[in-house]
């Protein structure tokens, strides 16, 4: 990359807002093929179509207050031994937000409440993993109609008083837990039911470019002599 | 004291030179962006195109400016050009995308679809 291509790009985000926040979100790469389908997916579709229309269009009843809707994965997990009919992992979501333009509305964690292995089932449920005795849940405005098989917790509260930081990284501990439903054999399976996909965060956020400044073209033309040429800067962008 | 009024170009009706908004449909595959963009797979961007009338009615949502600058361009300064055809309102779409973080987001974007168009 030459320099002034460097500059130039460098100078996107403040003079494309729009493009500046694509470049920003959109992949380095090609998304892995896991990405592209699954249960995560099938979540945010179902949300995708209660919220817009086949053309991308908005509905006019929304169904939540807010204009972003991020499902985060977990970025690790572990699984205790069993005890007794208990069966618990522990998931870690990291949390990065940009508070210049994401305001967070709502928090909840998705979960599967039951889970059906091949000769039993578990019954599940989540809480956040903190030493804090008192952890005050709830808080949020309603969500989207859950596609079946899918229950949610609300963590907004905790999440905006514990856990939401001001600036940097900062990590959700999850507990999962799951109890035996039969008096039969559970196996090795539990912890692959467990670690497909079964538990992820949901971020609702009134997500805005209007904080985000804008630089006049006579500004441009004044710092950048000769190299004004917006077109060619998307090109280049593209 | 009014100008003459200029004639359309021969050939093409009123409808098809005056400012108005026409519908036009692009795919994410076509912008180079199918890779991390979900939902939808089309976009109807729509644009503004047509020459500015003379007088502009009210259904066009022109500024004052627009109509001075009619006149400049009619009695005073042939040069000055008459108002261009813009879009005027706008709505919003909804998109789904993956992040670089591997994270799934929908998010709206404002003013993406231009609605209706003005002479300004």
């Amino acid at each position: 990359v030459h320099a002034q291509d460097a500059v130039a790009l460098a100078q996107v985000p403040t003079l494309l807002p729009l493009l500046g926040a694509l470049l920003q979100e959109a992949p380095r790469k090609s998304p892995r093929r896991r990405l592209t389908r699954g249960r995560p997916l099938q979540y945010m579709l179902e949300l995708y179509r209660q919220n817009a229309d086949p053309h991308g269009r908005p509905r006019e009843k929304r169904i939540f207050s807010a204009n972003a809707v991020r499902l985060v994965r977990p970025a690790g997990r572990r699984a205790l031994p069993p005890r007794g009919p208990w069966y618990v992992q522990t998931l870690d979501f990291l949390l990065e937000p940009n508070r210049d333009v994401e305001q967070l509305v709502r928090a909840a964690v998705v979960y599967r409440p039951h889970l059906h292995l091949s000769r039993s089932h578990l019954s599940c449920h989540v809480e956040p993993w903190a030493h804090k005795s008192a952890i005050l849940l709830g808080g949020g405005s309603l969500g989207f109609a859950l596609p079946e098989a899918w229950a949610e917790r609300d963590l907004t509260n905790y999440i905006q008083q514990q856990v939401w930081p001001p600036k940097g990284k900062r990590v959700l501990h999850i507990q999962v837990r799951c109890q035996q439903q039969e008096r039969t054999e559970v196996g090795l399976g539990w912890r692959q039911a467990l670690a497909t996909d079964t538990t992820f965060l949901v971020l609702y956020f009134n997500n805005t470019f209007k904080n985000v400044p804008q630089t006049g073209l006579q500004e441009l033309v004044l710092r950048n002599p000769g190299g004004a040429d917006l077109f060619s800067l998307a090109r280049r962008v593209r | 004291q009014v100008g003459p009024v200029r004639s359309e170009a021969p050939g093409q009706s009123l409808e098809q030179t005056q400012c108005s908004l026409h519908p036009f449909q692009v795919s994410f595959h076509q912008l180079g962006w199918e890779n991390w963009i979900i939902a939808p797979h089309l976009y109807s961007p729509n644009y503004c195109k047509g020459a500015c009338p003379r007088v502009l009615h009210s259904g066009l949502h022109s500024p004052n400016h627009a109509i001075i600058q009619n006149l400049i361009n009619e009695l005073v300064d042939g040069s000055i050009p008459r108002p261009s055809c813009v879009p005027y309102k706008y709505t919003p779409i909804s998109v789904l995308l993956i992040e670089a973080s591997g994270s799934i987001l929908y998010k709206e974007y404002e003013d993406m679809i231009a609605q209706s168009c003005t002479c300004r």
